[in-house]
């Protein structure tokens, strides 16, 4: 679901994995 | 204490010159974070720098670098005639001396930021490992990891933005967040400290692990 409007920080110590893509 | 206080000015050139370099918000260093092992490495470019500029003084200003008033201050000199005459010349050119420091200073920092533009702007960070800044989540959210030689990805000039999932571990099980990525800071080691997104979505896990997910992935 969505979280809509927010800014969410996420502390990086809970990340697994991250998956970047590069938008154009 | 005299000492202390002159070692100092002679060190301050160098570590001037390093906080010039690394001023720019995202050159966030790893310096050896113990201060003794900055100081030393602040000597070499410190004393370079005096050298040159001390060159410029003596021959193209009417001020002259007292040398044995130097010495007499950096070794205590137990004369008490000559410590007398060393802090009489220091009051009488007190304005001097503090516009060299200041001078030399100014230089300095400018020259540490001087060396970072020309790094930054001839690319030199991205083809050459020796200049990069520790901050490698800069490259890779500007995707200038992209350009690297030694990475075989063809390069990315435009970025509008940056989506990202990720894979975040809570007490509920496993969550994929994906969002914009707006914005990252890093802790002292450099590393990641959190990410900021917008525009996010949320999708659990463990439903797809729980059997949605024919292939199991």
């Amino acid at each position: 679901y969505k979280v809509p409007g927010a800014l969410m920080v996420i502390p990086y110590s809970k990340v697994v994995n991250i998956n970047l893509h590069y938008a154009a | 204490a005299v000492a202390s206080i002159l070692i100092v000015l002679i060190i301050a050139p160098g570590l001037i010159m390093s906080r010039g370099f690394f001023s720019a918000p995202f050159t966030k260093r790893i310096l050896p974070s113990n201060p003794v092992n900055e100081l030393i490495s602040a000597i070499l470019p410190s004393v370079v720098l005096h050298a040159l500029y001390l060159v410029i003084v003596q021959n193209w200003t009417d001020y002259q670098v007292d040398f044995p008033l130097l010495g007499n201050l950096l070794f205590s000199s137990s004369n008490p005639d000559r410590i007398k005459e060393s802090f009489s010349n220091l009051s009488t050119f007190f304005v001097p001396i503090a516009i060299y420091h200041i001078v030399l200073w100014a230089v300095a920092y400018l020259l540490g930021l001087i060396g970072r533009v020309i790094i930054r702007f001839g690319s030199l960070d991205i083809n050459l490992a020796y200049f990069r800044f520790n901050n490698k989540w800069h490259y890779i959210f500007s995707g200038e990891i992209t350009r690297f030689p030694d990475v075989q990805r063809p390069p990315i000039t435009r970025i509008d933005m940056r989506v990202v999932d990720m894979l975040v571990d809570t007490a509920d099980g496993s969550i994929i967040y994906s969002g914009i990525l707006q914005d990252y800071s890093l802790n002292n080691n450099a590393e990641l400290d959190s990410l900021t997104l917008s525009h996010v979505f949320r999708r659990p896990l463990t439903e797809e692990v729980n059997g949605k997910n024919d292939a199991g992935e």
